[in-house]
């Protein structure tokens, strides 16, 4: 693992009393590996190593800690607060954990906008989200799914079906009956039905797209539009490489994101990608998905998610 | 002199973050660098161009190479297997790979090909019996392609025995190729892991023979863990090709010169899009154009 190198790296160091250019180099060279080996995009890393150089030519050695221990721990410091965290307060105090996710929000229903790649997990992320909302502490809510991915054979049956296995009420239009239906279409109509019943929350699917897709990304757009949501999350294969920056760079210039689940994070993979998103777009990691079945969403933290990428 | 030095050295450090960014892994990239290094001062090269034409020149020699190696390998495999089994009762070709990257779009795929272009008379079948409606995806998909489908009776969960039924029926109705879409699974979960061992052995048993493909599916916005997963699914299932899909996008795939060179697992099918008929054969010289760009 990179702390383990990092310790071999450093062990060499042990008799300076100060770091230099000449000494560190090998180090940052460990690091810009393991980071890139992890999935982090490689400006993202760039970036990162040079504020980690700039803070350890200032590191003080303090007594009784090595060097290498005291780099360590600047790197996975430098990590935390760049996914949003803060180095000092650990994910196992209890006003980490017990942080409310989404700001509170007057107007009803609040709306959360879901958009991603295909394949990501956006689907199944949307119902994970409905079971969360709607067992809020403070009484039950209402949640309305809206299953405005119309271009995916069964993709509104499958919303359907994963709404029934959390008891909750799905929008759709039956193109049957009513003859060909655009995304556009479901979400308006999902929104005055939410209104007219007095839904809570609308959580919207929507049709996985390529960035480079112009018609689906101004599709996006205008779905934004039409059903204003005070969150729009970007949905992501934690499995994502080096692509993460750009396609979290498309989305959000697109049409602003607030947050992003990371999907499949019960696999091996380093998800470096959660570095890269945060820092593209400045919005945080909400959740993680760490297993297909709906009770497997899982509030992000940022001091997890740094010693899971050093590894 | 010194300008000339600045340009080679200046094309070497934009190539390396070009290669790096399209997720050829620094092992890889370190390589290959270490490699052009020592053209540039073999070769004198003196400008960015001929550096990039250099590199691309290397880049396409080693993954061809590495391809026909991994589709010979493949080959004896499966030679070796027959010869101690005889031939199987049908074509079959087996999909797996991790959630979400398009095993159900390209077992479609697969099956339209098969159908409009080779003739053959063509049997899906949808052996993931967890998703929610995934047999309904693939039955949809099934119409649209002209193709028939086998599903699941009502309640049979076991997906050994949804592909145990259907290949009955292919033999007794005489299909060519039967193709299996199976549930998308993570190679960590050693329990599906062991679940798709069993259905390989089931399905080998009842067509007296090795399946004819065993592919992996991954998409190409992967990572360095594609790698990864794919050195557990040989390990665990020995697939015998890859299918790298939504290179329609803008991921450029990197992983797969390591999954080739490293694994030998040879790249079989590419998937470029989401309808019927996105599909397209590997072909290295696009590949490596569209790694470079
Ligand atoms: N292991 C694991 N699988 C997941 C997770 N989240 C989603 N999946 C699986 O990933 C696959 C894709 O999920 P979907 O929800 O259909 O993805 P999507 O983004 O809606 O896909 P499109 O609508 O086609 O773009 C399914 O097999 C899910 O069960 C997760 O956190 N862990
Ligand atoms: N752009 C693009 N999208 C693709 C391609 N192949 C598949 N997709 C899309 O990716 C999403 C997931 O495809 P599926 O075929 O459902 O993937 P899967 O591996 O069967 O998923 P699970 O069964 O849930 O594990 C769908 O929205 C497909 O339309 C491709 O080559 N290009
Ligand atoms: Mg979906
Ligand atoms: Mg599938």
């Amino acid at each position: 693992s990179l702390t383990e190198n990092l310790q071999r790296t450093f062990s060499t160091l042990r008799g300076l009393d100060k770091i230099t250019e000449a000494n560190i180099e090998p180090t940052l060279i460990e690091v810009r590996r393991a980071l890139l080996e992890a999935d982090v995009n490689v400006q993202v890393v760039d970036n990162l190593l040079a504020s980690i150089r700039e803070q350890a030519l200032n590191m003080k050695v303090v007594q009784g800690v090595t060097p290498g221990q005291q780099f360590i721990k600047a790197v996975y410091d430098e990590l935390v607060r760049l996914l949003g965290g803060d180095p000092e307060a650990s994910s196992s105090q209890p006003e980490v954990s017990k942080a409310p996710v989404f700001a509170e929000v007057t107007t009803k229903p609040m709306v959360i906008l879901m958009a991603g790649l295909q394949g990501a997990g956006k689907t199944t992320a949307t119902a994970k989200l409905a079971r969360l909302l709607q067992t809020d502490k403070r009484g039950r809510k209402r949640v309305l799914l809206v299953a405005a991915d119309v271009q995916r054979p069964a993709a509104v049956e499958q919303l359907i079906t994963l709404g029934k296995q959390i008891n909750t009420e799905v929008f759709a239009l039956n193109a049957e009956k009513s003859g060909p239906v655009t995304a556009l279409e479901v979400a308006s109509k999902a929104l005055d039905y939410a209104k007219q019943k007095g839904f809570d929350f609308m959580v919207v699917d929507t049709a996985g797209r390529q960035v480079i897709d112009e018609p689906l990304m101004q599709e996006l757009a205008m779905i934004k539009k039409a059903v204003s949501p005070a969150e729009t999350l970007l949905v992501v294969d934690a499995m994502i490489g080096q692509e993460a920056a750009n396609i979290t760079r498309a989305f959000h210039e697109n049409i602003g994101i607030t947050g992003a689940i990371l999907t499949k994070m019960d696999g091996d993979t380093r998800g470096g990608a959660a570095l890269s998103i945060k820092q593209v777009s400045g919005a945080p990691i909400k959740f993680i998905g760490v297993g297909e079945k709906l009770d497997k969403l899982e509030k992000f933290y940022p001091d997890r998610m740094a010693s899971r990428i050093l590894g | 002199n010194m300008g000339r030095l600045d340009q080679v050295d200046q094309a070497m450090k934009e190539i390396e973050n070009v290669l790096l960014g399209a997720d050829l892994g620094v092992g890889v990239v370190d390589r290959l660098i270490q490699d052009l290094r020592r053209d540039v001062a073999q070769k004198r090269l003196r400008s960015g161009v001929q550096v990039r034409a250099s590199l691309a020149a290397s880049l396409l020699s080693l993954l061809t190479q590495a391809q026909t190696e991994a589709e010979k390998r493949v080959q004896a495999e499966r030679i070796s297997a027959e010869r101690m089994s005889g031939s199987p009762a049908c074509e079959v070709l087996l999909l797996v790979g991790t959630n979400g990257h398009g095993k159900t779009t390209s077992a479609a795929k697969l099956a339209y090909r098969l159908r409009t272009q080779d003739k053959k008379k063509v049997l899906l079948v949808a052996a993931d019996t967890f998703r929610a409606a995934a047999v309904e995806q693939l039955a949809e998909w099934a119409r649209r392609a002209g193709v028939d489908i086998a599903v699941p009776l009502e309640n049979q969960k076991n997906a050994a025995s949804v592909a145990f039924d259907a290949l009955k029926r292919a033999t007794d109705e005489r299909y060519d190729v039967v193709i299996i879409d199976t549930s998308g699974r993570l190679h960590t979960n050693e329990n599906l892991m062991d679940e798709m061992k069993k259905l390989r052995r089931v399905v080998e048993r009842q067509v007296q023979g090795p399946v004819t493909e065993c592919l992996l599916v991954l998409d190409a916005p992967s990572g360095r863990n594609a790698v990864t997963a794919a050195r557990q699914w040989l390990k665990d299932v020995q697939v015998s090709g890859l299918v790298l899909t939504k290179l329609d996008g803008t991921a450029r795939a990197g992983f797969v010169v390591s999954v080739v060179q490293e694994l030998g697992i040879p790249v079989k099918f590419v998937g470029v899009g989401e309808t019927l008929n996105d599909l397209r054969d590997f072909d290295p010289v696009a590949y490596i154009d569209g790694l470079l760009l």
